[in-house]
């Protein structure tokens, strides 16, 4: 993986293939765990770097649940090779992966994925047909079982904001949810979409105030102006539902009330006027400033283990 | 495979409440077959939406009946697409090994 380039885009197959190399080179650290399969059939891979225990405590990072956001599965194969660079040179990672799991999950929406590379671009949603509807497709960031079904998500089949027909109806929706409450020992989840350049925190579906929400702001503070340090790009941060707008059945929503304290959603750049049709040429920039900020969550979760 | 020819990204800038209102009521023209790419946040934020060709009309009438501030991102989607099939094609040629 040391000539894989990560300053361009790359397909399905590839992104597979570089896990499998991945996995191959560092047989100690890293492990792959397929957690089930897409409504297409696709195994839905999980990286899972361990430097030993069982059910250690653990990180959660997903990129590519909307799968239109190339720049989100892109830096995620980077941070998968920042991982097995950095361990046992970067201190604070070391300390952490000494402590900790880390699990990632590259391509959280594999046939939306490959649709946009060989069908449509523009897809965001899963590829499951609506019954009843001549339109496909479920988001996958409106399928989680928090406040499913209120204002925030839309009841309409063709919509991109489509809940589903119930919640965890979309397999790799359900499969997460699988793995999250077997493993039953996740600190942090991290889920990274682009573009808009936020960093948020519970809850999207409720006004209600997360009880942790002093905390939650104090660190996302602390991450966004780190990631800010390397090329002065400005993020917004704060709950979902005060930052953005009232979005039902999100994932961290559902994350957090499982007892995940640090759920938080990335937005990753545009700083210019390309929206998630990014250039490859900000891929790097845009991987290396997000892993400041998932650093500083990281590290955080570390030295603040519950 | 979609092709894109002619839809823009209008960059829209509600200037108060009232105008986002506006802003937000087209997530409903089913007709118009937007697609957000930045849905509809606050004032300060401006929204970001793929317009299709065949309704770039009405919404930019739309728009400008109301007085609502946009500009347009992106001229043509299809354009940047093939830039960026360009970009991926020649990048795959250059990885593969020389004979």
């Amino acid at each position: 993986t040391d000539s894989f380039d990560f300053s361009r885009y790359h397909t399905l197959n590839e992104i597979y293939s570089f896990q499998d190399m991945l996995v191959a080179e560092n047989p100690k650290m890293v492990s792959k765990i397929v957690i089930g399969r897409s409504y297409e059939g696709r195994p839905l891979n999980v990286l899972k770097f361990s430097t030993g225990g069982t059910n250690r405590p653990a990180i959660w990072i997903d990129t590519g649940i909307h799968s239109r956001e190339w720049v989100t599965q892109a830096s995620g194969t980077w941070f998968a090779k920042k991982i097995v660079t950095d361990y046992g040179s970067d201190p604070a990672l070391t300390a952490i992966l000494d402590t900790m799991d880390i699990f990632l999950e590259i391509v959280t929406n594999p046939d939306g994925y490959y649709y946009t590379h060989n069908t449509n671009r523009m897809w965001r949603k899963t590829r499951k047909p609506n019954s009843g509807s001549s339109c496909v497709g479920v988001d996958p960031n409106r399928n989680w079982d928090a406040g499913f079904g209120g204002a925030g998500a839309s009841s309409n089949p063709c919509s991109e904001t489509y809940h589903g027909p119930s919640a965890h109806s979309e397999s790799e929706v359900k499969s997460i949810v699988d793995f999250v409450k077997s493993h039953g020992n996740l600190k942090a989840f991290l889920s990274i979409h682009s573009y808009s350049q936020m960093l948020l925190y519970p809850y999207g579906y409720t006004r209600t105030v997360a009880k942790d929400q002093a905390e939650l702001h104090a660190v996302a503070e602390k991450a966004i102006t780190d990631l800010a340090s390397l090329y002065g790009t400005r993020y917004r941060y704060g709950s979902i539902i005060t930052t953005i707008y009232q979005a039902s059945g999100g994932t961290i929503d559902w994350t957090y009330n499982q007892g995940i304290k640090y759920s938080y959603t990335f937005e990753l750049r545009d700083t210019g006027r390309y929206g998630f049709i990014l250039p490859a040429n900000q891929i790097i920039p845009t991987a290396k400033e997000t892993w400041l900020a998932l650093m500083v969550i990281m590290d955080h979760t570390y030295k603040n283990l519950y | 495979k979609e092709t894109f020819d002619g839809h823009q990204v209008l960059r829209i800038a509600p200037r108060d409440e009232a105008q986002l209102a506006l802003v937000k009521d087209m997530e409903d023209m089913m007709e118009f077959e937007l697609d957000f790419w930045k849905g509809v946040t606050e004032v300060a934020t401006h929204v970001d939406v793929r317009v299709p060709f065949h309704s770039l009309q009405s919404t930019k009438t739309y728009l400008e009946s109301q007085d609502i501030k946009y500009s347009i991102m992106i001229e043509d989607l299809q354009v940047m697409l093939d830039e960026e099939q360009e970009e991926m094609d020649s990048a795959a040629r250059d990885a593969e090994p020389r004979n």
